[in-house]
């Protein structure tokens, strides 16, 4: 497959080697290149310059809807480690990687902290929760007076703010996401345990000779 | 339901946090 040689590295800033990446996370290296089948339809969508921008991932996210939300760009620029406006195919494959269903837990509920900590203080301050909280209203249909979200607030930061100095650390944060394991939920993705079949196309293009899969 | 008094569990229903739709074609 060699013979493939494909312009993937020219056309793409960020690429990286999938063996590299693979020996960096815990997907093969097939699943690596599956991955980059993803990754260059979702940085082709807009502009095709290799590179994921905001408006490329909020319309993946949406299926093609256009929409600002405050949470697809919160992970954007959890994604975005360069900060640079835009996530490389190595800024996406490792931030992936912390969602697949092998990484330990450790480095999961890290992540959904920095998720939470919108303005990175090392805290998860009650403004922030009560901002997220008022941004998920304005996308459902759900709507709730300022009395309830301030009782939501108050019983929330009662069962993890454990010193009630009204923000929670990461200490309080870990305590309070293993006595509520669903809140990780969102922190793994089965998908990635399946890519490879998601995306077989990946074979055609491949750079690698032996599959290790 | 008790999860209804749970601000982060409300969050994370938030389809912005959903990466599972990256994946579907």
């Amino acid at each position: 497959m060699g013979c493939f040689h494909s312009t993937a590295k020219r056309q793409h800033p960020g690429y990286e080697d999938p063996v590299d990446l693979a020996s960096q996370t815990s997907f093969s290296v097939s699943e690596v290149e599956a991955l980059f089948e993803l990754f260059k339809s979702i940085s082709g969508s807009v502009i095709d310059d290799g590179l994921i921008n905001k408006e490329e991932f909020q319309l993946a996210l949406f299926k093609n809807q256009r929409k600002e939300n405050l949470f697809a760009n919160r992970i954007f620029d959890l994604f975005d480690v360069k900060k640079r406006g835009a996530i490389d195919f190595g800024d996406f494959v490792r931030a992936l990687n912390v969602f697949h269903p092998n990484i330990p837990m450790d480095e999961k509920i890290d992540f959904s902290f920095k998720l939470y900590d919108m303005d990175s203080t090392g805290f998860i301050e009650r403004k922030e929760v009560k901002q997220m909280l008022i941004a998920l209203l304005g996308e459902s249909e759900m709507r709730l007076s300022d009395d309830i979200i301030e009782t939501i607030l108050d019983k929330t930061f009662s069962d993890a703010d454990a010193n009630q100095d009204g923000k929670i650390d990461r200490t309080e944060w870990e305590n309070f996401v293993t006595r509520n394991p669903s809140l990780m939920k969102i922190m793994t993705l089965p998908y990635l345990k399946d890519i490879t079949t998601t995306f077989p196309s990946f074979v055609f293009n491949s750079e690698v000779d032996d599959l290790v899969t | 339901k008790p999860e209804s008094m749970n601000a982060f569990a409300l969050i994370s229903r938030s389809q912005g946090f959903n990466l599972g739709n990256l994946f579907e074609k």
